[in-house]
């Protein structure tokens, strides 16, 4: 997959979205 | 017979070798077969990798023996609910987790053995209206189920003397979750499928729900089987049971998808498709993944395995000569159990 396809990657997924998700 | 007819069609010719019979148990009770797995035991010191067997009043524990056979060395009787499957749970020892219920999972109950008391025993984890359950690692159990306003999430974790010691309730989707994959690699990062084609991402420490995305293909309601993260992205093995081979959706087995989380997009990666058979179209029915292998049970009475990364499948296993396969699970080490009905196991190494 190129990131064309699937949008900007962050290999921090994960702390980015649970520090924007709600509690 | 059926293999004569069914090794030629196969992409690189034929491949039954790449399962090798190891062994086999018979169940012969007599009752129906509906589940088999295995389960590490320890006893007298000595641990080792069992077979459990499921019928709908009983749960039986088999033990190796010398030259490859085996011996039932107890049974638990659940007589009252109908045992529909056995939760495995992955780094537990001397635990059997089973689903009671009638169409869906009523309850849940752990099987054990308490060495204090010298006795074997069971004892009762959860009820409601289950969904979906599933074992994960450091002994936890994860589980979904409805009432009639909402659906809970729920996380469970097992004493090792067969109790539970604490829960944490997950944000639960407005979709009924039907499966649960733990994000390997990230003890925090659990993901699940739903019934509406969703691929949720839950953190499993704070309960938040961090993203929820489409499947990315058009085959209704995948099951997710594995997960792992790499470079950023997420891969989610999903499975497609009694997919309907169409124009929007092909005869689909498993699918790699590659998901970006930031984003929400998914592109599949590798798909894996059903050799066809000798009496035409072969459709996945039920099957199970470990590491980079899938199993499944097609409707032919066949089980096919598949390397998951290429799309290859490598081996097939005919029906045998007593009749059709109809379960089969993956076992530490590479093994193959297929299960028959009339509570035939055999075991072959891959």
């Amino acid at each position: 997959c190129s990131e064309s396809d699937l949008g900007p990657i962050s290999l921090n997924w994960f702390e980015e979205l649970t520090a924007e998700a709600p509690p | 017979d059926a293999a004569e007819h069914l090794t030629p069609v196969l992409p690189d010719g034929p491949r039954e070798e790449n399962l090798q019979f190891v062994s086999e148990l018979k169940d012969s009770s007599g009752s129906c077969a509906v589940d088999v797995s295995t389960v590490w035991w320890e006893a007298d010191g000595c641990r080792e990798l069992r077979v459990v067997t499921a019928s709908e009043s009983s749960v039986s524990l088999w033990q190796p023996l010398a030259h490859n056979h085996w011996a039932k060395t107890y049974t638990w009787q659940l007589a009252e609910i109908p045992v529909i499957q056995i939760i495995p749970l992955p780094d537990t020892c001397n635990l059997v987790c089973v689903a009671l219920g009638e169409l869906e999972i009523g309850e849940i109950r752990l099987l054990g053995y308490s060495s204090e008391a010298d006795s074997f025993k069971h004892s009762l984890v959860k009820t409601g209206n289950i969904k979906a359950a599933v074992g994960l690692k450091e002994q936890r159990l994860v589980s979904s189920s409805r009432t009639l306003q909402e659906q809970q999430v729920e996380v469970v974790l097992l004493s090792e003397t067969g109790g539970s010691k604490d829960w944490q309730t997950l944000m639960a989707p407005e979709e009924t979750v039907t499966a649960f994959a733990e994000v390997e690699g990230m003890r925090e990062a659990l993901v699940g499928t739903t019934a509406a084609n969703s691929i949720v991402v839950w953190n499993l420490q704070t309960g938040q729900l961090l993203r929820q995305m489409h499947a990315g293909c058009s085959c209704p309601a995948p099951l997710c089987h594995r997960a792992f993260s790499d470079s950023g992205l997420l891969f989610v093995v999903l499975s497609h049971p009694h997919a309907k081979e169409s124009e929007s959706c092909g005869n689909l087995a498993f699918h790699v998808v590659a998901f970006n989380p930031r984003t929400g997009r998914s592109r599949g990666v590798v798909f894996s498709s059903p050799p066809p058979g000798w009496g035409g179209r072969q459709v996945y029915l039920e099957g199970d993944v470990w590491d980079t292998v899938g199993a499944a049970v097609l409707t032919s009475g066949a089980v096919a395995v598949w390397d998951l990364l290429r799309g290859r499948c490598g081996a097939v296993l005919p029906p045998g000569p007593s009749g059709h396969w109809a379960l089969t699970r993956w076992a530490a080490g590479a093994v193959l159990l297929a299960g028959q009905r009339d509570g035939t196991v055999g075991l072959y190494r891959y």
